[in-house]
């Protein structure tokens, strides 16, 4: 049997009894319902096509084909859950290198996922490109919104450039840009924004839908400069493991801001912890 | 004595749009990460200096860089620690503090000697299979931590033994 949900005060998180996978947030102090299904996913690195001789590599993102492929190949998760007074966790096992844990804790008002991706095997001769993709039923007109390299959030539209007449070529990269801190996505209602913990592409690639990647790994370099393939090895010899975090909130349209501003200085600038055997030193109040 | 200049240093070398992208070479994000290590490294020795110098009395501070992946060898065996938090945010701050541990059940206290609600729970199998042999903490002792603007807090943790009365009515997990 899997978990059905996690809930605190602000937010419940429902999850698909069969599949494992989160289905719905709820905001509790707004009374919103989102259906929002997320996974993850790999895009086949291209090593070029009749097209063009173009390789996914350090600088350029190119999949080979327009579709992910599910990392959950028998698109169940195996999960387990952690109910404690003051976190509710969901521990969610895509496969022996991709898992998540989808927390709450008390008086939080966002989601907090954390993944763990790696390392990205590649003995099937395929560079593999990570992503989390996050699907709603939110009308979204091919709109979704990224902040750009730490300044203001921008308007990004599919296929689309604000300043020339586009003929878009590739169908996935030429819809991706960078992410520094949050993406989002609305519809006339509701927003649900993504925040980052670091520096990620990320793209709207359907109506409703919004993704970030997270981790690669390739094997052939892009002829870009670098010299030589995405193929970065741990202390181990095998490849990178990564994690971190994305926060999710689900608001209206006129408040999210006022949520995402001030959790995106929260994360960015987060309390850091230092340590003291024993009693450690006592502080004046000065 | 501790010194930032090294961490300015090496951040600023990271300014290259080389190492910002991460398309540099492979030995050359080798020498990226090897530069920021000692940055931080050094810039430690310059916070336990301040730390010290806060307090008048001078500690073994700790500084626990893989706590992402709940490793830190102290925690794991003190049955007796202080959490100092640092917020350099300028508003007051609430944040979860999770910290590994071997023990089944802590007491924590705030500044004012407050006791703070808190739990143990278990560490997710990714993250033992992530650790490999790099821990043993088998749980993690989590409180919710708060501090002032641009400001520390000190929290005191001690491991309780069975049969303390300060020692919460086991909660079993809902598996």
């Amino acid at each position: 049997t899997q978990p059905r949900e996690i809930q605190n005060e602000h937010v419940r998180v429902l999850f698909d009894p069969l599949t494992g996978h989160l289905k719905e947030i709820q905001n509790l102090d707004k009374s919103i319902s989102l259906p929002v299904f997320q996974s993850f996913y790999w895009y086949n690195a291209s090593i070029g096509n009749d097209e063009t001789p173009q390789a996914s590599g350090a600088y350029i993102f190119r999949p080979n084909s327009s579709e992910p492929i599910p990392i959950s190949g028998s698109k169940q998760v195996s999960t387990y859950l952690v109910k404690n007074r003051l976190v509710q966790e969901v521990h969610q096992n895509f496969s022996s290198w991709c898992s998540q844990v989808v927390r709450l804790h008390v008086g939080q008002p966002y989601v907090e996922l954390e993944w763990t991706v790696g390392p990205i095997p590649v003995a099937d001769g395929w560079g593999k490109e990570i992503i989390s993709r996050f699907e709603t039923t939110l009308q979204t007109d091919a709109r979704f919104y990224t902040d750009s390299n730490g300044r203001q959030i921008l308007e990004r539209r599919r296929d689309y450039r604000p300043t020339w007449n586009l003929s878009q070529t590739e169908p996935v990269a030429g819809n991706y840009y960078p992410v520094n801190s949050r993406i989002f996505i609305k519809d006339k209602k509701f927003q649900l924004t993504v925040l980052t913990d670091r520096s990620q592409g990320g793209s709207s690639i359907f109506d409703g839908s919004l993704e970030l990647m997270v981790h690669r790994r390739l094997l052939y370099d892009d002829n870009r400069g670098v010299g030589e393939p995405l193929v970065e090895l741990g202390a181990n010899k095998q490849g990178l493991v990564v994690r971190g975090r994305h926060l999710v909130l689900l608001d209206t349209v006129e408040s999210a801001a006022d949520q995402h501003r001030l959790l995106a200085q929260e994360l960015f600038m987060a309390p850091y912890t230092v340590l003291a055997p024993g009693g450690g030193p006592s502080y004046r109040r000065g | 004595p501790g010194d930032s200049s090294v961490l300015r240093e090496a951040v600023a070398v990271a300014q290259h749009h080389d190492a910002v992208t991460g398309t540099e070479k492979q030995h050359v994000a080798d020498d990226y990460a090897r530069q920021l290590a000692a940055g931080w490294e050094s810039c430690q020795l310059l916070v336990a200096n301040a730390l010290a110098s806060l307090s008048g009395s001078k500690e073994n501070f700790i500084f626990c860089n893989a706590l992402n992946i709940s490793v830190c060898p102290l925690t794991e065996v003190a049955g007796r620690f202080t959490v100092i938090l640092y917020n350099p945010l300028g508003r007051h701050m609430s944040w979860p503090i999770r910290l590994p541990v071997n023990g089944a059940s802590y007491a924590v206290t705030d500044p004012q000697g407050q006791p703070v609600p808190s739990e143990v729970v278990p560490i997710s199998n990714f993250t033992h299979r992530l650790r490999g042999d790099g821990s043993s903490a088998m749980r993690e002792l989590l409180f919710q931590a708060s501090a002032p603007p641009l400001g520390f807090s000190t929290f005191m943790v001690s491991r309780m033994s069975r049969g303390d009365p300060r020692v919460p009515p086991a909660q079993t997990p809902a598996l």
